[in-house]
């Protein structure tokens, strides 16, 4: 199983509708300071149900949502879909029939989020449930964001604890 | 549960043990438990790099800590792993060497996991199968290019 | 004292907004008082990079946020400069074109001010006009070696 | 005024007698990980009067001593001197008149800290008074240390109002 393409539209500095299309292997992404690079990183997160605004390095969850530049308004709503490859049925039960699943979330600024499985609208426990057995989600060590690593290390011993506890 | 924990720091204490002296090339590393109750113990981090006597994790230098959080962190990742792994800048504490033995161990496990890696170093970026540049030519706007080998390089350097 | 703090914060919140914009090719930057009180008030940090609007410094990019630093370490520093300056791998998130933005900025205040950086970064080291090797051939203990620049850029390679 | 050299014995990894000698404008130092760098940070904030162990990425304050190698031994006491080029005066006072001064710092395990200035015992306090006037010391920003930038900028108001409030 893997992630196949990535579409963002309005959210954070990827106002215009964008599609990411990625190699099973390893990808590379690459741009200079401030281009937008970790703002992907937040739209898998974000995607995949994060819900605490600091992870997302902002102070609310419609910090999110693209928020004007110098020539450009901001919007008012923010779209990421994710496209995941299935064809090895990693993902059982109802969807495992599936040979590609999208996860979809959109938000607008006076309404809360709406998530969508495969364009059905679903509650965000759906979507936690359907990528759990995937190693996906919090506590999972997948996603490794910037700046992050050497606190792991630093770490006070229960904290260290925590980490580990989580993954079971 | 004290016993599912147990297992759980069994399996990444042995991962990790087996992680790092292969990004090292060398040395030793391990956790271990604070107290004898599952319960409420603590995990203290130990790491040697090859050649060196360690009283204490918080001596070792930045890009020695950036290593040895990685081998932890993989040795966690083993335990559940995710069909993707995203590793936003890992590799700048990384001195050039450290970078491609980095990237070794990357490649290898990406036989089974697929890898986004975000990073302004050319040895990471060579590394990869496949280049996304991120571009913002209108201030604030974000535009995905996709980039050969040479233009990605060239772009790691450009400011936004 | 309140007088005293206010005299301060007013000549660093200046030279910071000099600075930022002298770094980030334009874009302003600014500091801002969250209360009245002069005894009690926190010190907020206000950064636009060029062309972009933004809503707080938390969304900034890790380049960003350490370029914004370095602009305010320096507008502190200027307040109460000391013989010389010691960065420590501050350029380690900075894309080439910012690290050589950076090394400018440090040419101009080296006029004044002696000069310590510790880097892995080719260009940082190349503006330098003294190079210092350090190398732990032994493991465990440090050596230093002068070195000329191809030697040096070639060190900031290698492990120990 | 600028540093003219820095010698190192005993201290962390520079256990052999080590001799830095420094250019007036800008020093790089270069290496690879781990090879003692940061070291040479934390000898010149320790000689300089630092006596926070925290600080100095220990846990104690004898850890500054060379702790030992796979091949050699621990040593028993650690030395720092710094040598300042005075020819400008910038430090006046009873010192005003020499051309070099030399802090010097020696610590042992099982002893606490003996400082020197010019080859004169002295205490900490006439130490931070020496340098004081120059800038340097506890509340200067003259030494950044590696992994702490990004925090300036994260750091919350009364933080931010804390630091600038040392520099006054
Ligand atoms: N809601 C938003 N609307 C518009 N722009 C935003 C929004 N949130 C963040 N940004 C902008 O996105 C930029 C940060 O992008 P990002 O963190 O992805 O950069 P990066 O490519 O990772 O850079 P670096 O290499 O420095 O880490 C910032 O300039 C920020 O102002
Ligand atoms: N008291 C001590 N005795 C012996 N070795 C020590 C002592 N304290 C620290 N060290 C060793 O010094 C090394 C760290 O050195 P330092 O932090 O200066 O590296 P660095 O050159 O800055 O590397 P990086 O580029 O990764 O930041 C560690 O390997 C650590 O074990
Ligand atoms: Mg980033
Ligand atoms: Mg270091």
């Amino acid at each position: 199983m893997f992630l196949k393409s990535i579409k963002l539209a309005g959210f954070k500095s990827f106002v215009d509708p964008t599609l990411i299309t990625a190699n099973p292997r390893v990808n590379a992404i690459v741009g200079p300071n401030g281009c937008g690079k970790s703002n992907i990183v937040d739209a898998i997160r974000w995607v995949i149900g994060e819900i605490s605004a600091k992870q997302l390095r902002g102070q609310s969850m419609s910090d999110v949502i693209f928020a004007g530049s110098k020539q450009r308004k901001p919007v008012g709503k923010a779209m990421v879909e994710l496209i995941f490859d299935n064809t090895d049925a990693r993902i059982g039960g109802e969807y495992g029939a599936y040979s590609d699943i999208s996860v979809r979330r959109e938000v607008s600024r006076d309404g809360g989020s709406t998530y969508y499985v495969n364009g059905v609208q679903s509650r965000r426990r759906d979507v936690l449930d359907l990528l759990s057995g995937t190693g996906l989600g919090s506590g999972s060590y997948s996603i490794i964001g910037q700046g992050t690593v050497s606190r792991l290390v630093e770490a006070k011993p229960e904290d260290t604890r925590a980490h580990i506890e989580e993954l079971g | 549960t004290r016993e599912l924990f147990k297992q759980t720091y069994m399996k990444v204490k042995e991962a990790f043990q087996v992680l790092f002296p292969r990004i090292f090339r060398g040395g030793s590393a391990t956790l271990e438990t604070t107290s004898d109750d599952w319960l409420t113990t603590g995990i203290q981090i130990k790491a040697q790099p090859p050649g060196k006597r360690n009283t204490s994790i918080h001596l070792l230098s930045g890009g020695e800590k950036a290593l040895t959080a990685m081998a932890l962190v993989f040795a966690m990742f083993q335990q559940n792993p995710a069909p993707f792994c995203i590793l936003d800048e890992v590799d700048a504490p990384l001195d050039d060497l450290n970078v491609s033995r980095f990237c070794d161990l990357v490649q290898t496990m990406a036989n089974n996991t697929q890898f986004f890696m975000i990073s302004h170093n050319k040895l990471t970026i060579q590394m990869a199968d496949q280049m996304m540049g991120i571009t913002m030519q209108e201030p604030g706007v974000s535009r995905i290019v996709s980039v050969d080998m040479a233009q990605a390089i060239e772009m790691a350097g450009e400011t936004a």
